[in-house]
């Protein structure tokens, strides 16, 4: 079963933090 | 990584940058790179250990874009334990079973924290990889040219293609030393490739509109060698050995 992919402890498998366009 | 281009980690923050502890006193020594694939664990290949396999010997950073030196947003682990596949095995070639666990904690027994250098990377779907073809990520401190004998300090990244089991078997490819339990990966022009040093460091494919840890850097005749890909053991043929170690209830994304 895929478990969410917000995993425990704030994760968020495969995800980028994506630069604020300014 | 051979061609490709230099890369913060922000880029690929589920990267792990594994050294080797000096027996006198000189600082670690850059040893393989590493993914980590929940809070407390980090994927690896087998072969980067086999030969110092205490766990002591090691120490892990998250969150480094350049490496033997301060990152701000890094952390740093010791590693509480250290598990090869029990069927490891280094073939004329190449190896076999080529993955490893280190399970990782702080100075303090914390696991790693979310930060937007540090992230961990989803597992595949089982038997689910990237169709043929697909371009996937590599990402490393190893080598740019070979042979060589520096590791740049600054990480890489590139990108490879996915290419079919029936091609890289052939003989002037690799022959019988490629099994279904591994993913083969090359440019098309055999510009860029991994390359010594890049050991264990993440293959990351796309799967459904997620970055998938797909395959771990493991074995390949030199490097961007017309008709020899880069070869990865396949993550998606471990899942229930990943599991066995790991279990569900340690933040495992599937």
């Amino acid at each position: 079963k895929p478990s969410s992919a917000v995993d425990q402890q704030g994760f968020q498998c495969g995800q980028k933090a994506l630069r604020p366009r300014f | 990584i051979v061609g490709g281009e230099f890369t913060n980690v922000e880029n690929q923050p589920w990267f792990a940058t594994i050294y080797q502890k000096n027996s006198g006193g000189a600082p670690p020594f850059f040893k393989c790179g590493g993914s980590l694939i929940s809070p407390c664990w980090v994927a690896s290949a087998a072969h980067c250990f086999i030969h110092h396999p205490k766990k002591e010997n090691y120490v892990v950073y998250l969150g480094q874009s350049k490496r033997n030196s301060y990152n701000p947003g890094e952390m740093k682990f010791e590693v509480e334990q250290l598990i090869f596949h029990e069927d490891f095995s280094e073939e004329s070639l190449g190896y076999r079973n080529d993955i490893a666990l280190l399970k990782i904690r702080t100075s303090t027994g914390q696991c790693a924290q979310p930060s937007r250098s540090i992230q961990t990377i989803c597992l595949p779907p089982r038997f689910g990889d990237a169709p043929v073809g697909s371009d996937c990520e590599i990402t490393g401190f190893g080598q740019e040219s070979h042979p060589d004998y520096l590791f740049p300090m600054n990480l890489k990244m590139s990108v490879v293609k996915l290419i079919s089991h029936e091609e890289c078997k052939q003989p002037h490819y690799y022959g019988s030393e490629i099994n279904y339990k591994v993913l083969c990966a090359a440019d098309p022009e055999w510009k860029t490739d991994a390359c010594h040093g890049d050991s264990g460091g993440p293959l990351i494919c796309n799967i459904d509109g997620r970055l998938t840890l797909s395959g771990i850097v493991s074995w390949g005749e030199g490097c961007a060698k017309k008709n020899k890909p880069g070869v990865y053991t396949r993550v998606s043929s471990f899942l229930r050995w990943i599991q066995s170690h790991i279990g569900e209830e340690n933040g495992l994304a599937f």
